[in-house]
């Protein structure tokens, strides 16, 4: 583990020292290492031990801790605060319908957290209503319509022959109709670079104004989540980040990296294929995988 | 990179940022640049030029050849498997029509029973690429899908049998349990089955993608590679970690939703898409 690494490094070093500019320099790239090995992007990382560098510069080795362990305080507190700090929930307090969008790469999970957080809400005595926008994707109307019916939420009727933003449009107006108090929004997967398909997202902002757009990631993403959530941000000023398939063994830096480049708060995680596996995501346990 | 005649500190910096970059990782680009440093002194490169012809013949060394499949009586069994959403389903779609193409008799059997929609979604591509398909009903046991598909493939002539399966991480005993089930139906009722078992990796997929490639043939022996999603701006640079530490052949690439986005994954060419 981390701490283990840093406290080989520091074993020299006890009691009254003071970490200074040369035993820190050898700790710190155990700590890029492991950085890079869980996937936080090369600038975001390089930036990161900047700041933890400038916070243990001088300190004083504590009594009661190694001195590797306090570069891993260091460390895990700047993390936290870099991931948020704390849990932030959903946006839930405009006049109904609110409407929540998920938008993201191909396959990283939106449909299925479309589910969970209708299931969530319903727990939290919401009345939510399942849209499929994806009319591209083989059966991903039917996909979320049975993940619906498995959890007794209506969902509208779409079919791949309408268009997605008349689908969201209409989806809205049904939802107002029908009282239901949230409404969430289903897109297909896309490319950050397909400038055609991220205008289609574009033009379902526009219509449905939503009060949430959630940003869905695999936890797994490498180097290339900056790329990604930058273009998603930058076109559609998402609201919330979603981290799914945290239940393996990834060590997920995408999302600091994610956090880091959108400057928007992570609020979920998915732990598993069930729909009850959504978690309000907590800044503190992530810090910890990441570290490793 | 920067041209450069003088491979100084910053060179080598420079060098190691963009391999880190395109998801190579930590361990793999020092592996990487120590294999290097000495080739460009013996050899004697001088320019930059000089270099990406080193680099390229370097990074092309790294991946084996795809090994001839010998199929003793068809079909030939084909297994896909992968974690959750790396685009296993549509691969199928792009391997099945190109073996159309090819004049082959394709079936692709729904061996996920277990998430919504996946029997529909193979069932569209299947009409789709012109191919015969097989399923059962939602939640059937996969490997009984796989064995009654057998026993109609070979009954009624097919050429080539493609088994999609339910994503699954890795980490999950039960499973890669599963699987391993599947795998083992699967060669009692044919010899030699399955011909082909093909992990399918996503280009965007980090470090993590060593892991799925070490737990997945822990499991089950993996023949083939095939990496999806590079139509992004992933550089999929983690199968170089991959290549160092297994000896699996990468042999397509996935370039896009349709079934024509499929291409021979190029060893010489692994090195402008890493640098480039
Ligand atoms: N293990 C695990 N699998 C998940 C999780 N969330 C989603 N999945 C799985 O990931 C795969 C892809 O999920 P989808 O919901 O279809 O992803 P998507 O983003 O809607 O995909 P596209 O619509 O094609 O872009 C499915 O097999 C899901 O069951 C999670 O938290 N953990
Ligand atoms: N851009 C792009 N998208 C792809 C590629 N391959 C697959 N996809 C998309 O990725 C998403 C997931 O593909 P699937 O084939 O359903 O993936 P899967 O591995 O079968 O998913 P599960 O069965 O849920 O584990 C779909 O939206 C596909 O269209 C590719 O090469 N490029
Ligand atoms: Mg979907
Ligand atoms: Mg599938």
């Amino acid at each position: 583990s981390l701490s283990d690494r840093l406290n080989s490094v520091f074993k020299k070093l006890k009691g009254h020292g003071r970490l200074d500019e040369k035993n820190i320099q050898e700790g710190l790239r155990e700590v890029r290492l492991a950085l890079l090995e869980a996937d936080v992007n090369y600038k975001v990382a390089r930036d990161f031990i900047q700041r933890v560098k400038e916070r243990a510069l001088g300190q004083d080795v504590l009594k009661s801790l190694t001195p590797g362990q306090q570069v891993v305080k260091i460390v895990h507190e700047e993390l936290i605060e870099l991931l948020g700090g704390q849990s932030q929930g959903l946006n839930l307090k405009a006049r109904p319908p609110i409407v929540i969008m998920l938008v993201g790469l191909q396959g990283s999970g939106k449909t299925t957290t479309a589910a969970k957080l209708a299931l969530f809400l319903r727990r939290m005595k919401h009345a939510p209503y399942l849209v499929p926008a994806d009319v591209y994707r083989p059966a991903a109307i039917e996909q979320l319509h049975k993940l619906a019916s498995e959890i007794n939420i209506p969902a509208y009727p779409s079919s791949s022959d309408m268009d997605p933003v008349d689908i969201c449009r209409n989806a809205v107006e049904e939802a107002r109709k029908s009282a239901y108090s949230v409404v969430l929004l289903d897109t297909a997967g896309r490319l950050h670079i397909d400038e055609k398909l991220m205008q289609e997202l574009v033009a379902i902002k526009s219509e449905c104004q939503p009060h949430e757009i959630l940003f869905v990631a695999d936890a797994m993403t490498g180097q290339d989540a900056v790329n990604v959530a930058a273009r998603f941000n930058e076109l559609l000023d998402v609201t919330g980040i979603v981290l799914t398939k945290m239940e393996g063994d990834a060590r997920g830096g995408a999302a600091l990296s994610i956090k880091s480049v959108t400057q928007k708060p992570i609020k979920f995680i998915g732990v598993g294929e069930k729909l009850s596996d959504l978690e309000v995501f907590h800044p503190d346990r992530v810090a910890s995988r990441i570290l490793g | 990179l920067s041209i450069t005649s003088k491979f100084d500190d910053e060179f080598w910096e420079e060098l190691e940022e963009i391999l880190i970059m395109a998801d190579v990782g930590f361990t793999a680009t020092q592996k990487l640049l120590d294999q290097l440093r000495p080739k460009v002194r013996k050899e004697k490169i001088e320019d930059a030029e000089g270099f990406k012809e080193l680099l390229k013949q370097e990074l092309a060394s790294l991946f084996p050849e795809p090994r001839k499949i010998r199929v003793s009586k068809p079909p030939e069994v084909v297994l896909m498997i992968g974690v959750n959403g790396v685009g296993k389903t549509t691969t199928i779609a792009k391997l099945a029509h190109r073996a159309q193409m090819q004049g082959k008799k394709v079936m692709m059997v729904a061996g996920d029973t277990f998430r919504a929609a996946a029997i529909e979604q193979l069932n569209i591509w299947a009409k789709r690429v012109g191919a015969g398909f097989y399923a059962k009903e939602d939640g059937a046991d996969p490997a009984a899908v796989a064995y009654e598909a057998l026993d109609k493939a070979i009954e009624e002539g097919y050429d080539t049998v493609f088994v999609d399966t339910a994503g699954r991480l890795h980490t999950k005993v039960n499973l890669m349990d599963e699987l391993k089930k599947i795998k083992r139906v699967v060669s009692k009722k044919h010899p030699g089955a399955p011909h082909r078992t093909i992990l399918v990796l996503d280009a965007t997929t980090g470090q993590n993608a060593l892991s799925q490639t070490q737990l997945f043939s822990e499991a089950v022996p993996i023949d083939e590679i095939v990496l999806t999603k590079l139509d992004g701006t992933a550089k999929g640079g983690v199968i170089v970690a991959i290549a160092l530490e297994h000896n699996i052949p990468i042999t397509f690439i996935g370039l896009g939703e349709k079934m024509e986005d499929l291409e021979i994954f190029i060893p010489e060419r692994v090195v402008n898409r890493l640098m480039g």
